[in-house]
């Protein structure tokens, strides 16, 4: 009772978006703050 | 709106995601490529209603091709920067290798905003998290592998390689126990601190003749989804400063790739045991043209939580170190790969 999965590894999106010249573009539209709160639970009330 | 606010911090991350096998939903089975996210815990998958771009540029859904699909009627919404991902849930079979999960909750999603999944290689993302940590209500699928008794042992295992071209495989997860040839030496066993994300408390963090972060202790959360080790702004700081590293525009580190013999090792102490990392295995070379750019593989993050400032270690630490996720003694162990 056990599986094993292959797994693939390729390029993050992070690094296809550089390659193209397309990560600093796509930064400024889509906030970069954003990428700090993934794991953020329960940010106190008036955190900016 | 916490909740909202919850997922939408896992979709973000899988800019970074670099590892992905296949599964399957649905009888007879369509078969889509996900990403094994320790850092999330829900199943979702595109719809083949969906009508983005990116969608178009992935498999999706067929529902009603589906003998086993059982309509949920509920939305689901993961918030996204300047857009939501939108979906609506489902019960079905799934599939990964020759197990078969039944009646498992699942999402699919049918709006994906922005360019990110255009670009993304896989389709959707299992989550391997605590069922705490679940956008969609029901059971995560390896918590359903376990209530229906599919695996022997209530553990899964992940062995990454750093070495893509020369090794085979890339990666592997192993669902139901531990593969004994991936790992040297004995393994280390870290109890789970908080059972939502694989959290655990780690005692420090070392940089070679350069002092300690977390001298007091800290957690830590070891994930799959992403690549990079994150820590505390005030702390990735100062180590991107002893390492070298310089910022760019992007919010990237660079190091000069011609310097990397002289950085210092970085230790991570979990449990009193020490984790090391070389230069060569914290900094990430990427192609650029016919030259090589060299990435620090650290990431300020600043995390807001009870148990205090939390570090995260991706795919830069696990594919140095095997690493067993124990759901029967809620604990993770790590080992020389």
């Amino acid at each position: 009772a056990m599986v094993r999965v292959a797994l693939r590894r390729v390029p993050s999106i992070r690094a296809q978006l550089r390659t193209q010249g397309l990560l600093e573009d796509f930064l400024k539209e889509h906030r970069p703050d954003m990428f700090n709160r993934r794991y953020a639970q329960c940010f106190p009330p008036g955190t900016p | 709106s916490l909740r909202l606010r919850r997922s939408s911090e896992k979709i973000y991350n899988f800019m970074d995601a670099q590892y992905y096998g296949e599964i399957s939903v649905g009888s007879p089975p369509q078969n889509f490529s996900v990403i094994f996210d320790t850092g999330s815990a829900d199943l979702w998958v595109p719809s083949s209603y969906c009508v983005s771009q990116a969608c178009a540029f992935h498999r999706r859904f067929k529902a009603f091709e589906s003998k086993t699909f059982q309509h949920d009627g509920r939305s689901f919404g993961i918030h996204y920067g300047s857009g939501h991902l939108l979906g609506v849930m489902g019960r079905d079979t799934v599939k990964i290798g020759d197990m078969t999960i039944l009646n498992q909750e699942f999402g699919e999603s049918v709006y994906e905003p922005g360019s990110v999944f255009v670009t993304a290689k896989f389709d959707g993302v299992l989550g391997l998290a605590y069922q705490s940590l679940a956008e969609i209500l029901g059971n995560p699928v390896f918590d359903n592998m376990l209530a229906q008794k599919i695996v022997d042992q209530p553990v899964f295992s992940f062995y990454l390689s750093r070495r893509t071209r020369t090794s085979n495989p890339q990666g592997e997860l192993l669902l139901g126990g531990i593969d004994e040839t991936m790992y040297n030496g004995s393994i280390n066993w870290l109890p789970v601190s908080v059972k939502r994300y694989w959290q655990v408390e780690m005692d420090s963090v070392v940089v070679q003749g350069a002092g300690s972060f977390c001298p007091s202790g800290c957690h830590a959360i070891l994930d799959t989804g992403t690549s990079l080790i994150g820590g505390p702004t005030r702390d990735v700081m100062r180590l991107q400063q002893l390492i070298g590293a310089t910022p760019t525009n992007n919010g990237e580190f660079v190091i000069d790739c011609t310097r990397l013999s002289s950085l210092p090792r970085i230790t991570f102490i979990l449990g009193g045991k020490e984790y090391t990392l070389t230069s060569e295995q914290y900094v990430r070379k990427e192609a650029f043209g016919i030259n090589d750019l060299c990435f620090s593989g650290f990431q300020a993050f600043d995390i807001i939580s009870p148990e205090g400032p939390m570090w995260i270690l991706g795919d830069v630490f696990l594919t140095e170190f095997y690493s067993i996720f124990d759901r029967g003694l809620d604990r993770i162990g790590l080992a020389q790969a």
